[in-house]
């Protein structure tokens, strides 16, 4: 490319970006060696070229790259080989494609952060059955590619204002059907990641539907499954909202009391882990609202037969501004929390 | 009597993105 004059560039753009539509079987690691890596190098090439050539996003240039990234990326994802798939666990199946594959995203994502990129042109291309392709593949069982998806998904939400909608709508339904039916979605976490960044965003005053997102799609996703795969960036979310908007920690507070696991277990111990971060970022007004159903349930937590737990909750009590919430308003809370308190310091170490 | 404790403003996770400013005339 760099070598031919800059007004035959453009169309030779093209023309590499057909070669590049070519989809080598890499399960047949010996076969067509030369060519793969042929389609490699023109890959890089490509890369390079989008990075810091100016003026070769031609109108036909558009079609032609969704084009070449939609036959590379757009694929059946590998079943996975057990339904019980544990990223903590088990090792992910990765990608056998993965040398032109990270390059064809490579190369999308310079495409898309170009400062000749424009949205006007590329809509018609980067539509809704795109978006829905792309969100599909968020359930890669390879972490480099939902690492890629994720910063793809970000940058098209970012630039184009009338997918925007749309993308939280198909964002909601993949996470109810994690909630309600197959508890198994590779990519929630990647997702749940990009929504901290649209929530950071987030205008105010807030919407009622993203209150209902909140209420109806946050908190349900506190289940046991979720909270050991994704806690940090469940957690990330529901602070966001809490800081946009205080009075939203009482149907917060309230909605994480509702889904509490029912029997003492570790489970309960992640649970408290989550309450904690909300609770450093509770505002005063807010914590008397929601302090006595909050401090019934912790009051079970510190007289729970399960040690792990009874610590767990105590451990509130090292929290400085916890602990400046609970001496303003021991009237309240004393009375709640001392059987529990009397009973284990007869017998608790701690 | 002791001042009260400013909350915590979280951190920024590292995994934190850029926020993307929502667009008031986008529709719901």
């Amino acid at each position: 490319l760099k070598d031919v004059p800059a007004a035959e560039q453009p169309e030779l753009f093209l023309k590499k970006l057909q070669q590049c539509s070519f989809i080598f079987d890499f399960m047949d690691t010996l076969s067509d060696l030369k060519m793969k890596e042929y389609k490699r190098s023109t890959l890089n090439e490509l890369v390079d070229y989008v990075t810091i050539s100016r003026g070769y996003l031609t109108e036909q240039a558009y079609p032609e790259v969704v084009r070449t990234v939609s036959y590379n990326i757009f694929r059946t994802l590998p079943p996975s080989d057990s339904n019980e798939f544990d990223p903590e666990e088990d090792e992910p199946t990765l990608e056998a494609s993965w040398p032109h594959l990270q390059l064809v995203y490579e190369f999308f994502i310079r495409f898309l952060e170009s400062q000749e990129f424009q949205p006007s042109i590329a809509k018609k291309y980067i539509d809704q059955k795109f978006v829905l392709q792309l969100l599909e593949l968020f359930d890669s069982e390879d972490p480099r590619e939902r690492d890629y998806l994720k910063t793809v998904l970000h940058r098209i939400y970012g630039k184009f204002l009338g997918l925007r909608a749309f993308i939280r709508k198909q964002i909601n339904n993949i996470f109810l059907r994690f909630v309600y039916e197959t508890e198994h979605f590779n990519g929630v976490a990647e997702l749940l990641e990009i929504l901290g960044s649209i929530i950071n965003g987030f205008a105010l005053p807030l919407k009622a539907e993203h209150k209902q997102f909140l209420v109806k799609v946050l908190i349900p996703l506190h289940t046991v499954r979720s909270l050991s795969l994704f806690h940090a960036q469940l957690a990330y979310c529901i602070v966001q909202f809490l800081e946009k908007d205080p009075t939203l920690t009482e149907p917060v507070i309230r909605g994480l009391l509702k889904f509490w696991p029912k029997t003492c277990s570790q489970k309960e111990v992640m649970y408290l882990g989550e309450l904690e971060e909300i609770l450093d970022v509770i505002e005063p007004s807010q914590f008397v609202k929601i302090q006595e159903p909050l401090f019934k349930q912790i009051s079970r937590c510190v007289s729970s037969p399960h040690f792990q737990v009874a610590e767990r909750a105590l451990y509130y009590w090292n929290n400085e501004y916890i602990m400046s919430l609970i001496e303003e308003n021991s009237n309240v809370i004393l009375p709640i929390m001392f059987a529990s308190l009397y009973r284990i310091s007869k017998e608790h170490w701690n | 009597p002791q001042k009260r404790l400013k909350p915590l403003k979280s951190p920024a996770p590292p995994f934190a993105m850029p926020p993307i400013k929502e667009d008031r005339f986008e529709k719901a």
